[in-house]
């Protein structure tokens, strides 16, 4: 679903931003 | 060594990792949201879609892929064969596509004796110690992806190897 599509997005973006 | 350990902590492989570093390097947080706005209004564009743009230098070009992604409602493979289209892939060990067989007997021939080079390919990088470590020239975040590619090579050359002594 779109929610689950943006939240994924995100999680992707802070797991990134983390290194 | 840092990707490895972020990678066991989620519970994620290690591409999903570098992937998701290449992401937040190549998008601001105001970009994400603007892909969240995307994704509401498309309603096609996930997280697979993205890392197929990462190759995607000009900013402006990224944009106007996804855009285009959602506007024909493109899977992420979709995505991928356009951004392929547009931007080829520069051949970097020469070579080429490889030739591929004909039937389903050559391809599993093919399968079999590329795993087998992978194999082989590995016992290069390995000591001729009696645990077969891994160079210690070698990153160790590498050596676990190697560990873990030895495995599945190893999985699929025996696979490949069993239907060719059933042709059926």
């Amino acid at each position: 679903s779109v929610a689950e599509n943006i939240k994924k997005i995100r999680e992707m973006y802070e797991l990134g931003r983390g290194l | 060594a840092q990707a490895a350990t972020l990678a066991t902590e989620k519970n994620v492989g290690h591409g999903t990792v570098y992937r998701a570093k290449q992401f937040a390097r190549m998008f601001s947080k105001k970009d994400v949201d603007r892909l969240c706005k995307l994704c509401r209004d498309g309603n096609s564009l996930s997280w697979c879609h993205l890392p197929m743009i990462f190759k995607v230098k000009p900013e402006q070009e990224r944009w106007n892929l996804l855009n285009l992604a959602v506007e024909h409602g493109w899977s992420a493979r979709e995505l991928a064969r356009e951004v392929d289209k547009r931007y080829p892939n520069k051949r970097k060990y020469g070579g080429g596509k490889p030739k591929m067989a004909a039937d389903a007997a050559g391809l599993v021939k093919q399968i079999s004796r590329t795993s087998e080079s992978w194999l082989r390919f590995d016992d290069q990088l390995r000591l001729e110690d009696d645990e077969g470590a891994y160079r210690g020239e070698l990153p160790i975040a590498l050596r676990d992806a190697l560990r873990a590619a030895y495995t599945a090579m190893q999985d699929l050359n025996e696979a490949a190897e069993s239907v060719q002594l059933q042709p059926t």
